[in-house]
């Protein structure tokens, strides 16, 4: 959050946005609810400092427990909660030497995210040097309360609902959550039948895709009523160069600030070769022999454990430090960590040239130099191979993730209790820590969201959500699309949903795509819930769908497109039949008069073959909210079973551009 | 019984609250103790995002929770991990 204000193009002179977005202590003051691992509120990212006095709608509250008074919170931090009871009736009572029993963050990572949602600007932030700026979240100004419902041992649905609950009776405006479970359908999944009443009772909740990536149908919190969020890269890097003996030098990356490396090379092994088990090139504890690796460089590759667990586990048997090479999982994508040891991570194609030359030279060296903090790094954003992707394994016909959002090497403020690699053995202590994550997008976008709810506190969480993906670039400045960096190749909508969040294009996206309450119980109807599933989902409200109306999925007016064709579709039922599928959708006008025209574009050979029809194509509209409704047509012969294919559709008036993409199944 | 118990997610009809109960609270502890004769059984009720509340149970008194009037569903709960 030193430079993501920058990225985004909301960094204003006095620290956040001035010109776009309003004040404090106005109708419009927003709380960014966190719900995380807790709150470490000494930190200067909670400084109050110019904040009007806590807003008279706030109910929440500042619970006292172990280590934790209630006067830790003031007027940035108004609310601090947390949520044991499922965690310990699970888990046995905690251990209180490690944790504790208080809103108090003893991991990080709460403090890490509430802090880039809404943390206020801290000065001369850094983590040992790296990243070095101004810290700050995305709504410096909007208040952060903290519900602890994630614990050493997991967060446990019990706890999350109560966290929610808590939350919006309080009187959150943004829900932000970085966690995530397995697919399960709605009525099952606790975050979105939480989600599903804030969002009736006007709160916006952001979710986090999951780190599952890059495989298909990774996503979590898939609810077409959550901001699912994906993570990109910043145009940031932290170099390091790995010099082989034999004058070779590769560049990957490392956030190490301890004693350098001698200058003289250093002997370098594969871990590999180092250990006696069959795994033994992922460095996993106990797996490395301390005689073969001792004083030397090691090799290590990614996977299974943590990689900064890996950096002790080399650090531990002798080693002098660490080359960490990414696999086919990671590609080329570069994961800054604050290792124990000099360590620098590289990607795949670097660490197979590194291993290659170590098998072939009898007396293979290397060194590891650390060159700092790099910006402007281009391209960027690219969609990092751990984010999530589509496509939606819940609900195939609604296109996940929404949006992505900054999620690589991310430095925001850090607990007091744990060192950056949350490691026990880690003794050092920092204000702020630098790592990655879907969590670490989330509240980015939570936070825009805060932005966007406070300059235009009328707007429906929906309509927040249209506006921050209508408005979503997919394309870099010359008009290539987004890269993925699992592959080096074009991302699409599966990997990026609408695209890259561009906040200052959201503030005014001209039209909006709205949902009410009543659609998303459609919605649920056209998924053929039963009463007592919607009833799970939406509360125990009196409502049943009619036996004489017929539900379509795309009719529930959501801000982008996900057609899935299947021999069910035709009209003849044989596979090579032409089949159409129809969506309809509603625009509402959020800003002044304008004519509107429609374009579409397909991409991919599969979908050359798609024709896509809108009626009307000019949308004329008068006057703030007026709404006007269209109806799009696909029409596709039937391809192989698993092809997809992508397309985007847009209206615009000359002045804005309201986008949203298309993704073509065929099943 | 007590360590096969686990917490459930229990979604009640708030609508259909017997008139013989005061608040939803006493009616939710009245529907556990139908089910389950172990005391402080309920960890949490719901208000504002859910209409219920959670409780340690045993798989045999979830399914008979489940057949309780005025209980909606009744789920295991999950586990979920930080991103």
């Amino acid at each position: 959050t030193t430079r993501t204000p920058e990225f985004l193009g909301i960094a204003g002179a006095g620290g956040g946005a001035q010109g776009m977005f309003p004040q404090s202590g106005t109708a419009a003051d927003v709380v960014v609810g966190v719900l995380d691992t807790g709150v470490w509120p000494e930190s200067r990212s909670y400084d109050d400092a110019g904040l009007a006095e806590v807003p008279s709608f706030w109910k929440g509250q500042c619970m006292a427990g172990a280590g934790f008074n209630s006067s830790a919170c003031n007027r940035k931090l108004v609310g601090a909660r947390f949520f044991n009871k499922g965690y310990e009736a699970a888990m046995g009572p905690m251990d209180t030497d490690r944790e504790s029993r208080s809103p108090r963050d003893d991991d990080g990572h709460g403090t890490h995210t509430s802090s880039t949602a809404a943390g206020a600007p801290v000065p001369d932030a850094s983590l040992f040097g790296f990243a070095s700026g101004t810290a700050r979240g995305m709504a410096p100004r909007a208040r952060v309360a903290v519900y602890k419902v994630c614990w050493l041992g997991g967060c446990f649905s019990s706890d999350i609902l109560a966290g929610m609950d808590a939350a919006v009776a309080d009187g959150c405006g943004v829900l932000s959550l970085s966690l995530g479970g397995g697919a399960a359908d709605y009525s099952r999944d606790s975050v979105a039948i939480g989600a599903f009443a804030a969002m009736e009772q006007n709160v916006l909740v952001s979710c986090s895709a999951g780190n599952s990536g890059p495989g298909s149908s990774t996503l979590s919190n898939v609810a077409p009523w959550i901001t699912t969020v994906g993570a990109g890269t910043l145009d940031r890097d932290f170099p390091a160069y790995v010099v082989l003996g034999n004058g070779k030098n590769y560049t990957g990356v490392s956030l190490y600030s301890g004693k350098p490396l001698p200058s003289t090379p250093l002997p370098i092994i594969y871990a590999a070769n180092a250990s006696s088990s069959t795994a033994g090139n992922l460095c996993m504890p106990g797996t490395l022999t301390p005689e073969k690796v001792a004083g030397k460089i090691v090799i290590c590759d990614r996977g299974v454990s943590a990689r900064v667990q890996k950096g002790f586990v080399v650090r531990d048997a002798g080693a002098a430090g660490m080359v960490l090479s990414n696999t086919a999982a990671n590609g080329q994508e570069l994961v800054a960590d604050a290792h124990l040891l000099p360590a620098a991570g590289v990607g795949e194609r670097e660490g197979m040239a590194i291993k290659s030359y170590v098998a072939s030279d009898p007396n293979p060296t290397a060194t590891i130099m650390v060159a700092g903090t790099q910006v402007d790094v281009h391209p960027s954003p690219v969609v990092a191979a751990f984010s999530s992707r589509g496509p939606n394994m819940v609900t195939p016909e609604i296109l996940k993730p929404d949006i992505i959002a900054p999620g690589v090497n991310i430095l925001a403020a850090w607990t007091g209790k744990a060192g950056p690699t949350g490691l026990a053995a880690d003794t050092r202590r920092v204000g702020f820590n630098i790592i990655s994550g879907t969590s670490m997008s989330c509240p980015h976008v939570s936070g825009l969201a805060a932005l966007l709810r406070s300059a235009h506190p009328e707007w429906s969480p929906a309509a927040v959500r249209s506006a921050l993906m209508t408005t979503a670039y997919a394309t870099y400045s010359g008009g290539s699309p987004l890269l993925d960096a699992a592959t080096g190749a074009t991302g699409t909508p599966f990997d990026y949903g609408a695209g890259h969040v561009d906040p200052s294009r959201a503030v005014d996206p001209g039209l909006v795509y709205d949902i009410s309450d009543a659609e998303y119980l459609d919605f649920l109807c056209a998924l053929k819930y039963s009463t007592t599933m919607i009833a799970a989902v939406a509360r125990s409200r009196d409502f049943g769908c009619a036996e004489n109306r017929t539900y379509s999925v795309g009719s529930l007016n959501y801000p982008s497109f996900s057609v899935t064709f299947s021999t069910a579709n035709g009209d003849g039922g044989e596979s090579s039949a032409a089949a159409t599928v129809t969506h309809t959708r509603t625009l509402t006008n959020v800003g002044g008069a304008g004519t509107y025209k429609v374009s579409t574009s397909v991409s991919g050979a599969a979908a050359q073959g798609v024709a896509v029809a809108v009626e009307p194509t000019e949308l004329a509209f008068t006057s703030a909210g007026e709404k006007k409704s269209y109806t799009v047509r696909f029409t596709s012969r039937s391809q192989p079973s698993g092809t997809s294919g992508f397309g985007r559709l847009v209206w615009s008036d000359g002045k804005h551009s309201v986008a949203s993409p298309i993704a073509f199944t065929w099943t | 019984a007590a360590e096969k118990r686990k917490t459930y997610i229990v979604h009640m009809a708030k609508s259909a609250m017997p008139a013989e109960y005061a608040d939803h609270g006493e009616w939710y502890g009245a529907s556990l103790r139908a089910v389950s004769v172990a005391p402080k059984m309920m960890l949490y009720a719901y208000d504002t995002v859910l209409h219920g509340f959670s409780a340690r149970l045993t798989p045999q008194e979830a399914e008979d929770l489940a057949c309780v009037e005025g209980v909606l569903a009744v789920n295991p709960e999950a586990r979920y991990e930080l991103h």
